[in-house]
């Protein structure tokens, strides 16, 4: 299992934050994660350089021309590799309409891909929208990582994204697995433990053990274009997304 | 001029929060603010009302339907009134195409409710996306209000947003009219200071004077059903989100 989608339709949750440091968490941990950025925004692709990729280099060339994925590659030093987004993958949910094998699209390339390679713990950054690009990646995935950062607004999407991904078992013939993760936890705030306790109350052992403090040096990292190691090894945010690794790597999940 | 779009590509950055309270300031100033959510997924119908509204008595109704946004209007206690959202919303973007037409829909209603029912400052609360709904929000405002929450990945987005809006100049033969506003600035950072100063820089006086802090009673305001006034009435929460309605009063913006 190392197929992960990170993925809520709530915005700025700490999805783009969490696929950057867990996977510098997992360099560390000796893996060589392959990073997937599937928002047309390309955050992600930005820390890495924030300079845009041609779009021939870019995911949207594996679903425009079905160039393999083998090819799109690029290596993001000490951290694995990348396939960068390009703001013409907003087309993606045009160009192919609404038929059902779009939605496999992606599965496809990575099984290629690791038919190829071999297999590697993949992490798939999401935009916050339930459209052809994300449901590519969570068809795509083992399991979907849902940030919820903790505040009343998040709480409300963490419903609703288990509603989304009920609504797709008949689709997908299986129950989609996944994990909340609370992030942006800031201990000083009362509303913090209370959040933490109804997250348990409703989502029980699909809560994530390992919770993310609110901490500078993970809002900082993206100014140096680093992940939190990098940028502040000693820091909390460091020691919490490393915390995250273990857990997912117990359970086998990452 | 009293239409605001208030509209970031970015997630999570205070659009919601920014319509819930700068509403209810104006509120506080003596004026009778319309709220329209224009996000399928609801955030601030929620706080307004946890229970769904039936997909008649929605916004969607009016995009479907016809339904004149007269009848869809209803009251929010001491705020103002509400067209609520639908999940059904996210519909309109493949109902009607894409043709011109459709871009126009919420500014003729806005017209026709105006003829019907006079002016009155109204705030159109987006989704994270740039597609039908968030260009009707766009093509109905006389002025968009981008929250930019300060960090380095907003910063990115920020220009992004200009961007966006001025692609869209030649189709709307001006220049769409933008505000920036820094929010959940966080005093003890120094990357705050550093961030104001580039989006300062980048877009002068574009920039609001008003920063909106980082503030705990902003964050649980929501989980009382509540604007940051009604439940925290000396908070800074408050105190700079009514700086920023008389602001932009000032300007003849709201
Ligand atoms: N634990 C944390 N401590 C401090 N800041 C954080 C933390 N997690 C995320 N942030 C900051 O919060 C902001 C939002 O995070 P991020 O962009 O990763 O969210 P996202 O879910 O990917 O957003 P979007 O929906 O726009 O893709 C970023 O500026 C990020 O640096
Ligand atoms: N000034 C602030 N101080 C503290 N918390 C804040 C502040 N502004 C916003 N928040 C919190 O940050 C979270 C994100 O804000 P909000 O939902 O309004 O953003 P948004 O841009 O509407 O998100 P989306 O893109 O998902 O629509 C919410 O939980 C909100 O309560
Ligand atoms: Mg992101
Ligand atoms: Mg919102």
């Amino acid at each position: 299992m190392a197929r992960l989608a990170v993925f809520n339709q709530k915005g700025g949750v700490g999805k783009t934050t969490t696929v950057l440091n867990l996977a510098a968490a997992l360099r560390r941990q000796g893996r060589l994660p392959l990073l997937i950025d599937l928002d047309p925004q390309g955050h992600l692709s930005h820390i890495q350089n924030p300079a845009r990729p041609e779009v021939a280099h870019s995911l949207f060339a594996f679903y425009q021309d079905g160039i393999p994925l083998k090819q799109l590659q690029r290596e993001w030093e000490m951290l694995g590799h990348l396939i960068p987004s390009h703001p013409q993958m907003i087309k993606v949910d045009s160009i192919f309409g609404k038929g059902p094998a779009v939605l496999n699209r992606l599965r496809q390339g990575l099984d290629a891909l690791e038919a190829a390679a071999g297999a590697r713990p993949t992490l798939i950054d999401c935009c916050p929208y339930v459209g052809v690009l994300s449901l590519n990646a969570i068809f795509a995935a083992d399991l979907v990582l849902i940030p919820v950062s903790t505040d009343f607004l998040s709480l409300q999407a963490a419903e609703e994204m288990a509603r989304t991904l009920d609504l797709l078992e008949p689709v997908l013939k299986r129950r989609v697995a996944r994990r909340y993760l609370l992030t942006r936890f800031d201990r000083r705030r009362r509303m913090s433990g209370e959040i933490l306790l109804r997250m348990n109350e409703r989502f029980g052992s699909e809560v994530c053990k390992t919770v993310i403090a609110e901490n500078v040096s993970i809002a900082e990292s993206p100014a140096y274009n680093r992940d939190v190691f990098h940028h502040a090894r000693a820091s909390h945010g460091a020691q919490d997304y490393m915390a995250l690794c273990e857990e997912l790597m117990e359970q086998g999940l990452a």
